[in-house]
């Protein structure tokens, strides 16, 4: 699965997530990369693309659960993603997303051994990573 | 002015001991390549709705990640590919499930999403949608790949092993 998150310069936010699946998935099998508020999530105040276990993505709506959390909570993005992960991760749901918020802020978290990411701001830097690094 | 991107190839990565430097540096470069299709719109003024096309636009045709041109394959030996695209202030979306044919599924999402009133369509449905919109196609040995058609040939080999889920990340996502 890959996925992009973006805040523009007038402060709007967008996400995108394109996926394969699973290797080996029973042909008719959608993960959560298709389910809004699973996979993929944008509204005013946050942008979500996530990979991994989509079932368990899913079943806990994790996309929305963060923005709610956003939304309704108060939290901060960073704090509502870690722990959405953290806990999918604790359900057996390996993973990970990418967030962005309408500050421009953004989380990267994953639960499992890496995942290939990116990020870049105004200064056109592009950073990467893959492992806990 | 501010700005940002952020963008993932998948949770499902090498084993560190199986990363070679030469892979790593090859994932690294594909990462780079994405961002910078997205930062180029963002630099310009373009909609984050735009960068996040052209991101994803660069990782699917990038046979790395798992998606489109680097698609990992059902346990029937074919692909079936879903996508979505989501826009905050509007709550536009558009989203595509168990497709296979358009190059770039996320345009086949923003199609949805910009020239239909729904919001997700799958199989075959979604497939004449895409055609009669213009949407670009390519045929299934462009989205074939030796090292996933490989996985997929353990993967099937360890099922008639054992019943046990013994994989890790990078087998089970690609």
């Amino acid at each position: 699965t890959v996925g992009a998150v973006a805040r523009d310069a007038a402060g709007k936010l967008a996400a995108a997530t394109s996926t394969g699946g699973m290797t080996g998935k029973a042909p008719g099998r959608v993960g959560d990369t298709a389910v809004l508020g699973a996979g993929t999530w944008a509204d005013e105040n946050c942008a979500i693309s996530a990979t991994g276990h989509g079932e368990f993505f899913m079943r806990y709506a994790a996309a929305h659960d963060i923005a709610s959390r956003v939304r309704i909570g108060g939290e901060s993005l960073a704090t509502a993603a870690e722990q959405v992960v953290a806990a999918l991760g604790a359900l057996g749901g390996s993973g990970g997303l990418i967030a962005v918020d309408a500050a421009g802020e953004v989380a990267l978290p994953f639960n499992g051994s890496g995942m290939y990411r990116g990020l870049i701001g105004v200064d056109g830097v592009a950073l990467t990573g893959i492992y806990r690094e | 002015m501010r700005y940002s991107l952020a963008i993932h190839g998948g949770a499902g990565v090498r084993r560190r001991e199986a990363m070679t430097a030469e892979a790593a540096a090859e994932f690294r470069a594909g990462l780079r390549t994405a961002l910078l299709a997205g930062y180029r719109v963002l630099q310009s003024g373009g909609p984050a709705l735009d960068a996040v096309t052209a991101a994803v636009m660069a990782l699917e045709d990038d046979p790395q990640f798992n998606a489109a041109r680097g698609a990992v394959y059902t346990s029937a030996g074919t692909h079936e590919m879903d996508a979505a695209v989501m826009e905050g202030s509007t709550r536009a979306a558009g989203a595509v499930a168990g497709i296979a044919g358009p190059r770039n599924p996320v345009l086949a999402a923003r199609a949805v999403m910009e020239r239909s009133e729904h919001v997700l369509l799958i199989g075959e449905g979604a497939i004449s949608f895409c055609r009669e919109q213009g949407v670009a196609f390519e045929d299934p040995t462009y989205f074939h790949t030796e090292w996933r058609w490989k996985a997929l040939q353990e993967e099937l080999e360890r099922r008639r092993l054992t019943a046990e889920d013994t994989r890790d990340d990078a087998a089970r996502h690609g």
